[in-house]
């Protein structure tokens, strides 16, 4: 096998992620964290030292690239050549790092089609220092890709890729048996999420919204079932109006695909024609199938002819099947066959009388009814006329969400002290309880 | 064994080329290489690989020749030159 004749003369060494991937569910931190972990695999046991920069003048730049980028190494699309690096020398292009961003990247996925991102990361860091490719089977270092290599806090180099890299900058002193151990501050390392498929690790969610006093983000009725989306949660009721539990579900649990550093979002709708479920989160927008995200986005809102700045509130109307958007006082109505928004719209004048501006969302129901939705309160019509139903509006609460009077009217109270955990009346215990949410897709 | 087609021949002399098995053609005389060659770039490949080296397109050649992979070439073109 070819032994590198490059190497660093330098053992201090900085990285940056210049780029990140456009479509993946990996976050930019867990994508940073990654890099971390893949480059002290060599720093563990080498003297080099690697530190992360801002700025464009890394030692090692790191760039998602699609097909041809520039560098006489295009990449080829999902599958094929999936990622390289350039090996040490004076060339500014030296030790930079590239990875083919039409690939899946994964990380503790188990899904066959998707690109473990640390493990392809630890071999072309491999190259970054000056290894080239050989034939070992168990190599790190070997050409093809070869699955995960485990949980990157665990990864330990295969013996071979030590010996070789020892024998370019030989052994780090920690690694040496006469060396005191080196103790590093854990809290030097970045934090890799926790593991997603391990919902007993999930901490114990201090930042819950409580359903009885609070506004929603986000009304849907999708495969008949009522969701209300409030956060990072979202609560759901059944065909027949009952609430699963009373303990919210995580929406990044069971909305696979949505970027993990979502907060909260905008509008849900699901789709008549084709029941596929549209997220809507500032000026990007989600279209699920099931509860996976389809290949392709986030894509921007201008798609359906909005402008920027997002919306409030999309509910599909079963009267005419047109898809109606609402922000502040202006509501469009869009064509969901035809794609493309109907004339004359934005409109100022609302369609639907004694409903308020500025909503929350809005939704049909099972009752053939129109639900519309702001603040702690609701609004229904009937699909035969356009006016709001007298006594309206009603406690979202005490209707929808299993909440006494006492707990609906308690005011809202202000985010932050909720985060503890408890709300002033210290009502929260009542209503919380530790059932947990199970969730079926059909 | 089926005889490799001639997309899958080329699409494997291609690659062979990429991953540093075979030199490129020569731009001046336009020469391609010659089987003689092109049977020791396949066996370096497979040996590399961790095949059985036949010196064909065989399934399994063809196969590792579709894996994801990095772009860098497995020989330096100095080190395939002498490993010819």
């Amino acid at each position: 096998h070819a032994q590198a004749v490059t190497k660093w003369n330098k053992r201090n060494l900085s990285w940056r992620v210049r780029t990140f991937p456009r479509e993946s569910h990996l976050g930019h931190d867990t994508v940073r964290a990654l890099m971390y972990y893949a480059l002290k695999v060599w720093s563990d046991i080498t003297p080099l030292n690697f530190h992360e920069v801002a700025g464009n003048n890394a030692d090692i730049q790191i760039d998602f690239s699609k097909t041809d980028h520039d560098d006489g190494y295009p990449f080829d699309g999902p599958g094929g050549t999936v990622a390289h690096a350039f090996f040490p020398g004076e060339h500014h292009t030296a030790g930079d790092t590239h990875f083919d961003d039409d690939e899946y990247w994964t990380f503790r996925s188990s899904d066959a089609h998707g690109m473990d991102l640390f493990a392809v990361a630890v071999h072309e860091f491999g190259h970054a220092i000056g290894l080239t490719h050989i034939s070992a089977i168990e190599s790190i270092m070997r050409p093809y890709y070869q699955g995960p290599v485990g949980d990157p806090l665990k990864y330990d180099l295969p013996y071979e890729d030590k010996v070789r890299i020892w024998q370019l900058y030989g052994v780090r002193e920690s690694v040496s048996p006469t060396a005191k151990p080196e103790i590093s501050k854990t809290d030097d390392h970045p934090v890799l999420p926790d593991l997603p498929e391990n919902r007993s690790t999930v901490p114990l969610r201090r930042d819950v919204p409580n359903r009885c006093n609070t506004h929603f983000d986000a009304v849907a009725q999708i495969r008949g079932e009522a969701f209300f989306f409030k956060g990072k949660y979202f609560w759901r009721l059944t065909r027949n109006k009952h609430l699963v539990s009373l303990q919210p579900a995580q929406i990044h649990r069971f909305w696979r695909g949505l970027p993990l550093n979502l907060d909260s979002v905008d509008a849900v709708y699901e789709r008549t024609h084709d029941h596929k479920i549209v997220f809507f989160k500032g000026n990007r927008y989600w279209v699920f199938k099931d509860n996976n995200v389809e290949e392709g986005y986030p894509r921007p809102i201008s798609d359906f002819g909005l402008p920027p700045g997002g919306i409030d509130a999309a509910f599909s109307w079963a009267q005419n099947d047109k898809t109606y958007f609402f922000k502040d006082h202006l509501y469009w109505c869009y064509d969901d066959h035809q794609h493309r928004m109907d004339p004359g719209y934005p409109s100022e004048a609302m369609l639907w009388k004694g409903v308020p501006s500025r909503l929350d969302d809005a939704t049909r129901w099972s009752d053939g009814a129109t639900y519309f939705f702001k603040g702690k309160e609701y609004w229904k019509v009937m699909d035969s006329n356009l006016e709001a139903e007298p006594g309206y509006p009603q406690s979202i609460a005490r209707d929808w969400l299993v909440c006494g009077d006492m707990q609906a009217d308690a005011p809202e109270p202000a985010e932050s002290s909720r985060t503890g955990g408890r709300s002033r009346q210290g009502h929260h215990d009542e209503s919380r309880s530790e059932s947990e949410v199970c969730s079926c897709t059909s | 064994a089926p005889n490799p087609t001639a997309e899958e021949i080329s699409l494997g002399v291609d690659w062979l080329t990429k991953f540093g098995y075979l030199p490129p053609p020569d731009p001046i005389t336009g020469q391609l290489q010659t089987q003689e060659e092109l049977t020791k770039a396949i066996t370096a490949m497979q040996q590399f690989g961790g095949l059985e080296a036949t010196g064909v397109l065989d399934k399994a050649t063809l196969k590792l020749m579709k894996t994801p992979r990095c772009s860098l070439p497995d020989l330096a073109e100095a080190e395939s030159r002498r490993k010819r």
